[in-house]
């Protein structure tokens, strides 16, 4: 897969992860 | 909502109950944001809506890398406005219940 994760030092977690092209053309 | 640049949506389905949720958040247009932008892609994470702070969120992802500190108002105020009209839709949803 070609996401990534990214854990602040807060805790939470951030998944990193390509744009949803999908959504993108809803505009 | 005002268009900032960064869009937010929800990226899971919105069962009306639970207080934590799954976002998911990218940049449609990089010139809106005042500093550097790095592309990094849609950002996915959980925000508690009865607990948690967007501007408090949008500060982690400037630590974290993902925006420049001039920017973390402009993300905080999209994460805002997304969880203002998602806690919107479930109000009506629970009026209309009633």
């Amino acid at each position: 897969s070609a996401a990534a994760q990214v854990v602040h030092s807060a805790g939470r977690k951030f998944i990193v992860s390509p744009v949803p092209e999908a959504r993108l053309k809803e505009q | 909502a005002e268009d900032t640049g960064v869009r937010v949506e929800l990226a899971e389905e919105d069962d009306g109950q639970k207080a934590s949720i799954a976002l998911k958040l990218w940049v449609e247009d990089h010139k809106k944001l005042k500093g550097k932008y790095k592309e990094t892609g849609a950002i996915e994470f959980t925000f508690d809506l009865e607990k948690e702070v967007p501007e408090v969120v949008a500060q982690e992802m400037v630590e974290s890398g993902f925006f420049h500190e001039s920017d973390a108002k402009t993300v905080g105020k999209s994460l805002r406005d997304r969880v203002a009209l998602i806690k919107w839709r479930r109000e009506r949803t629970a009026s209309a219940a009633l």
